[in-house]
């Protein structure tokens, strides 16, 4: 019904409003309704504005700036009607150092409510897991999950190793 | 209610029977191109009941059952169990009363699947309605799979829609 | 002319087949039309064979196994019509580390003939680097270019950090 | 040949006048989310004649020039120089004595463009043409912008045809 998706539409506005700038320590993001006379229908549109940026629509920003509003409407969404359990499959491949500093921030928040289960290939992000295991095939087409640990092994970078058994 | 635990056997490249234990906060997964760790998120998708082999990445459903390596021959089930707890008081009907409910998923190359909760043998809408009782059944924004966010900012504004509309 | 895209076509399978089984240490790969009666306006569909797995239509393989994928068939272009620079836009983003290693070895044999403008947020490849410039924007909105250089912080993390004047 | 310097000024976020200058092998450019460097890989595409608003990710081609922040007013043109050098003995015609070639691109926010090589004023298509000429013109391998990857995957085999004849 038009009332129903109108109040959760508002709601998911103004949450993503706030996500956005946690996300990015500034600026400004919307959505907006392409055509506000059939709200039931339209088409929606997301605009963003980084900080010291102009706003624009969300597919001229920068590859990373793009993930980042993308995951900041998609965590806004979560807020708004969290689920018990999430589940991330490399959600911050494009992101840079800083903005996976911030993005983490935001998700340890999120796990008050709710359980991450989240796949990526990022050192930081292994590093804020509580519970990490590594995924292998050792024997080509078959995969085995092991327990595995961060090890720093002295030349600058850290490394996945198998957890003692 | 949370997920203890997903057991695998036979789905995709876990021809082996594997066990994921989960805990509060935040569980990561992570691996070499192509090991499997984006086939555990389609074995979770897979148990809850979808039923769209493009969502689960493959041309047919039969696909989902280990196909064969080098070293060893296709096997003829899948299967895949999630055990959650915490669920009392979450639950309509008759599964209600358990404290702990463990979902399973199976399906065989001949064609013909099974569906359990807590071992009882039920239809594949009862595992939905399940879901949506527990609040997990708000697919768009609990299962953010290898692609998605790409998918969300690619759409046109009324694919946009559909994906907003499915989230909140 | 039906010759020419037919044996430029040709060229390309077998570079692409060769390219592949070394970014993948085996396994195989080909490209095929999808209308042989028709080569002229075919579609063109792409399958691979990572070693000790099916062989399949490129959709149906893991994020990086794509990536690589693809890398290997627009190397191959290049690797028949060698251009003599090429710029790459953070095409390493989704590899894990031993597919990185491998990409970067075929990036310096291709250096013979090219040179090469990469953008990356990736250490290793960073460290591959013969000269490396950052780009910042302390004043929000307002790029700036400078020369940087890898150093290790000691705490398991290589950092980028601005090079002397 | 190859590439020796790229200048720009009131390119996109390059308010103030920037040069990479090139080296033999591999140069790596590297920054946070958003600070500028796919814009030099903007305006390398602009530069060489590019002419689809949308492979430079813009609604218009006003948008190439710098539009403002908030502490400095928009420009009102936008220059990019590329200079290559070696070039002796591959291009035909009035250029081909040259050994080195600074090949220059403006818009003025009147909408006015100048193309010049070696100070020369030219066309667009005297641009494109030389190019051409040093096999730089293969478009399709020569650039591989951000998401180009993903979109060869994502591509319809007829879309992808075309990607394929584009570069090769
Ligand atoms: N039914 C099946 N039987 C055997 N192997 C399968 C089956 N279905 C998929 N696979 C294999 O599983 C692999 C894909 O695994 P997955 O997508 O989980 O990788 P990943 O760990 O997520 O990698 P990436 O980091 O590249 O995203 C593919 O190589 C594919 O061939
Ligand atoms: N005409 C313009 N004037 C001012 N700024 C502009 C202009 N056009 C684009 N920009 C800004 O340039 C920034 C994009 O930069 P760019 O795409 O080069 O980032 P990037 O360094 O490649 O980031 P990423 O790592 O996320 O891909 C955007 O924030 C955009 O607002
Ligand atoms: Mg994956
Ligand atoms: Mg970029």
């Amino acid at each position: 019904t038009k009332e129903m998706f109108l109040s959760t539409y508002t709601a998911l506005r103004e949450k993503f409003k706030q996500v956005f700038r946690e996300f990015f320590e500034g600026g400004q993001a919307d959505l907006v309704l392409l055509d506000e006379n059939n709200a039931l229908e339209s088409g929606i549109e997301i605009v963003a504005q980084p900080p010291g940026k102009r706003l624009k629509s969300i597919t001229l920003l920068s590859g990373g700036e793009k993930a980042l509003t993308a995951i900041a409407l998609l965590f806004s969404s979560f807020l708004i009607h969290p689920s018990p359990f999430c589940v991330l499959d490399e959600i911050d491949a494009p992101l840079d150092e800083e903005n996976i500093r911030r993005f983490l921030k935001v998700l340890r928040r999120m796990t008050d409510h709710s359980q991450f289960l989240i796949i990526t290939h990022n050192k930081r992000t292994m590093e804020h897991a509580d519970l990490l295991y590594g995924v292998t095939m050792e024997e080509a087409g078959v995969s085995k999950l092991v327990s595995v640990k961060l090890e720093s092994n002295g030349n600058g970078h850290t490394a996945v190793k198998p957890a003692a058994i | 209610m949370y997920l203890k635990k997903l057991e695998m056997l036979g789905f995709k490249s876990f021809a082996e029977s594997m066990v994921v234990t989960f805990q509060p906060g935040i569980t990561a997964i992570v691996g070499p191109n192509g090991c499997g760790k984006s086939n555990i998120v389609d074995a979770i998708l897979w148990v809850l009941g979808e039923q769209s082999t493009k969502s689960l990445r493959s041309d047919r459903m039969e696909d989902v059952i280990f196909n064969g390596s080098e070293t060893r021959r296709p096997l003829n089930l899948s299967e895949a169990i999630l055990t959650v707890g915490d669920v009392s008081g979450e639950i309509a009907g008759q599964f209600g009363d358990f404290e702990e409910i463990a979902i399973s998923r199976r399906l065989f190359r001949t064609g013909e699947s099974e569906y359990l909760i807590n071992k009882i043998p039920c239809r594949l809408k009862d595992i939905r309605d399940l879901l949506i009782d527990t609040g997990a059944g708000h697919k768009g924004h609990t299962i953010i799979e290898q692609g998605k966010v790409d998918q969300l900012l690619n759409a046109s504004p009324l694919e946009r829609r559909e994906l907003i509309e499915e989230t909140a």
